[in-house]
């Protein structure tokens, strides 16, 4: 483990005294080991060890701890305090309904997500959620979404077959005002980053329907691809959050400190499982640690 | 990026910046910046091109994987099961697969032996009707995936089908529960024709990152997985991590996915897949 590693490095290190750019060294160098093979993206381990570094050299190491305590203690709080301190909330404020939209990756969990996000809102927030299917390109898509809305009693929109995604989203829109429900929850198609059309689409669909939220669902064992696909996302539709999902799985999960990095933007959800029930508020601490590992 | 320049430390770590942005990962990458080193310290490589080159034969020597061909004469119904985590695109794979048979003149049945996740069934029929497969055998939500593919294989058997790909849920390798059910899937499949199935094909996603390595650890420890399909290099990610896993595993790569459409299917080809690296 890394504790283990960075003991061995400072055991070295006669008596107490200062952390120093010497012994701090290799310490760095495990801990970039650490966080690559966590998948945290090069570039931004590079400018986290900056960071770590500036804090860690001359400062006093503290009689409570060993010196690889102490770096611990700098690098997990450096950790947290990147992924954003405290726990963001679902913004609901405004006219409804508020329509939520959900983004990413082809296969990241989106379709899923709305319906976990719908039941939270309605069991959680008290809410009448509307699920909303606007992705016309995946074969069964608009069938999973249905199925998925019945299994929790959240009312599914139900797309005739010429409407196309914008469409879809602006008659949702009218058909939640006449009856009543107060929030939309938009699935869209999976899409890669770099498809200008199909980022245009979302780009319209935003400008029309002015989503309260638009949060970009990633997948937790993403690479170091991540940086790219949230740069992306973010450049192009200014997203509100992410939706991390998959999570209870094995995967060290550095791709949210990549993109906690890159957009600045908060994790508001985890994903912890394939059932309805299994979604979670994001905690910076817990995934620090298993950053860490 | 590291053209025209001599081999020092700083273009070697430039090196390895490449690789590990391209998800080689920490340990084979260690291992290739080690055998170029060494290859430059008995001065070997005098510049920057020869270092790619050195490189490109190095990683080519990782994806080279000493493995029976993939070939569906061998058996009849040749049966193959598709396997692995949520999302990596393992339907869509079998219906670009089945296409490809067609193509071949070869007739397949589809295995509906997804029976938890919504409508999963019913994206399968869609794929199987694009691809003109013969029949998709499937059941009810929730019935015992080994039963679907129970009949899968009979089926094809009673009628001389020559193909039969079996579509299953896509689950977490640190599930144990789930991943019990996929060996009783491969049982059952041996039970109804002894030898099937005959290829176990993991399906992992290019942008994965190193999890893949322990997808690739507990699919195979579990059913023993005879080729991997890599999906999604239409994208940004490279899917270096197959890399190290080829080297390590020793299992081949027998598909790439590059696209959502039925004819986004590649043979692996090493060569082109090392130069896309840089
Ligand atoms: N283990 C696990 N699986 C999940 C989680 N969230 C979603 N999934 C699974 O991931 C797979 C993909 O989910 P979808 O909801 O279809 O993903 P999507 O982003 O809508 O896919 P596209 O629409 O094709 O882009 C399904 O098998 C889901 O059950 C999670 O938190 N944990
Ligand atoms: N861009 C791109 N998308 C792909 C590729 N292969 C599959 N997809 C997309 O990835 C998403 C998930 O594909 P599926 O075939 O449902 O994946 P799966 O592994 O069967 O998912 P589960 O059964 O839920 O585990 C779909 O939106 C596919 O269109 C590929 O090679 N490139
Ligand atoms: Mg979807
Ligand atoms: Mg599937």
């Amino acid at each position: 483990s890394l504790s283990e590693k960075l003991n061995n490095i400072f055991r070295k290190l006669k008596g107490r005294g200062k952390l120093n750019e010497e012994n701090i060294k290799d310490a760095l160098k495990e801990i970039k080991f650490a966080l690559l093979e966590a998948d945290v993206n090069y570039k931004v381990v590079k400018d986290f060890l900056e960071s770590v570094r500036e804090k860690a050299l001359g400062q006093e190491v503290m009689r409570s701890l060993t010196p690889a305590q102490q770096v611990i203690k700098i690098v997990h709080e450096e950790m947290v305090a990147l992924m954003g301190g405290k726990c963001s909330e679902i913004n609901l404020k405004g006219p409804i309904p508020v329509p939520i939209m959900l983004v990413g990756l082809q296969g990241s969990g989106k379709t899923t997500t709305c319906a976990k996000l719908a039941r939270f809102l309605k069991n959680k927030k008290h809410r009448k959620p509307y699920l909303v299917p606007a992705d016309i390109y995946r074969p069964a898509a608009i069938d999973q979404l249905k199925k998925l809305g019945d299994q929790i009693g959240v009312d599914v929109y139900l797309p005739t077959p010429n409407e196309d995604p914008l469409e879809i989203c602006e008659n949702a829109m009218k058909k939640a005002k006449m009856n009543g429900y107060d929030t939309l929850v938009i699935d869209t198609a999976g899409r890669l980053h770099i498809n200008e059309k199909m980022m245009n689409e979302l780009e319209i669909i935003k400008q029309r329907v002015r989503p309260r939220e638009i949060l970009l669902v990633a997948d937790a064992m993403t690479g170091q691809d991540a940086v790219n696909i949230a740069k992306t996302f973010n450049e192009k539709l200014d997203i509100d959050g992410v939706i991390l999902t998959k999570t209870e799985g094995d995967a060290r999960g550095g791709a949210a400190l990549s993109i906690k990095a890159v957009t600045k933007k908060p994790i508001k959800f985890i994903g912890v499982g394939e059932k309805i029930d299994a979604l979670e508020l994001f905690h910076p601490e817990r995934m620090a640690s298993r950053i860490l590992g | 990026l590291i053209t025209g320049k001599k081999i020092d430390d700083e273009v070697l770590e430039r090196l390895e910046e490449i690789l590990i942005m391209a998800d080689v990962g920490v340990k084979a990458t260690d291992e290739l910046i080690r055998q170029l080193s060494k290859m430059v310290g008995k001065n070997e490589i005098k510049d920057s091109e020869q270092l790619k080159e050195c490189l490109k034969q190095e990683v080519l020597k990782f994806l080279k994987v000493e493995a029976p061909p993939f070939d569906t004469s061998k058996a009849r119904p040749f049966v193959i099961m598709v396997v692995g985590v949520n999302g990596t695109g393992k339907t869509t794979a079998i219906g670009k697969m089945a296409k490809w048979f067609k193509d071949q003149g070869k007739q397949s049945i589809l295995a509906a032996a997804d029976t938890f996740r919504a409508a999963a069934i019913e994206q399968l029929e869609i794929w199987g009707k694009r691809a003109g497969v013969v029949d998709v055998i499937k059941s009810q939500p929730g019935a015992d995936p080994s039963a679907v593919a129970f009949d899968a294989v009979s089926t094809a058997k009673a009628r001389g089908i020559d193909i039969v790909i079996i579509d299953t849920a896509g689950r977490l390798h640190t599930k144990v529960n789930l991943m019990e059910e996929l060996k009783k899937t491969k049982r059952v499949i041996g039970k109804v024709m002894p030898g099937a199935p005959h290829e176990i094909l993991l399906v992992l996603d290019a942008t994965t990152g190193q999890n893949a390595i322990a997808q690739t650890k507990m699919f195979n420890e579990a059913l023993g997985v005879t080729g991997l399909i890599l999906t999604k290099l239409d994208g940004t990610a490279k899917g270096g991590i197959v890399i190290g896993i080829c080297h390590e595993f020793n299992i081949p790569i027998r598909f790439l996915g590059v696209g959502e459409k039925i004819t986004d299917l590649r043979l692996f080809d090493a060569e082109e897949f090392a130069e896309a690296l840089f």
